[in-house]
């Protein structure tokens, strides 16, 4: 169950930067979140570019799960 | 050794990041 509530809690935070449901966020979709968040515009772009594995500036679902996964489970657990 | 710095920024930016987003999710901080 814990599981599956780590899955929820991904596919939600992602829409909520995928605001448009492109079904991957960009660094624009990323700086939006600068009002609503308590993180300066340059950070939210260190996110993007530490989530962004392969580096080809589309986040996907699936490069944001494992981001999310490594903050609540600490490396090595996806 | 600067990339060990680098990494743990990164690791305090991601864990403020989705911090925030569970904050805002349950309106707790």
């Amino acid at each position: 169950s814990d599981c599956s509530a780590v899955l929820e809690k991904t596919r939600e935070f992602f829409q909520i930067c995928d605001i448009e449901g492109k079904g991957f966020i960009t660094r624009r979709d990323m700086q939006r979140l600068n009002g609503e968040l308590p993180l300066s515009a340059e950070e939210l772009e260190n996110v993007f570019a530490t989530l962004d594995a392969d580096g080809n500036g589309y986040l996907t679902l699936e490069e944001f799960s494992s981001g999310f996964s490594e903050f609540m489970f600490g490396p090595g657990v996806v | 050794d600067p990339n060990m710095k680098g990494a743990a920024a990164n690791e305090g930016v991601l864990a403020n990041f989705f911090n925030s987003l569970l904050s805002k999710k349950t309106g707790v901080p």
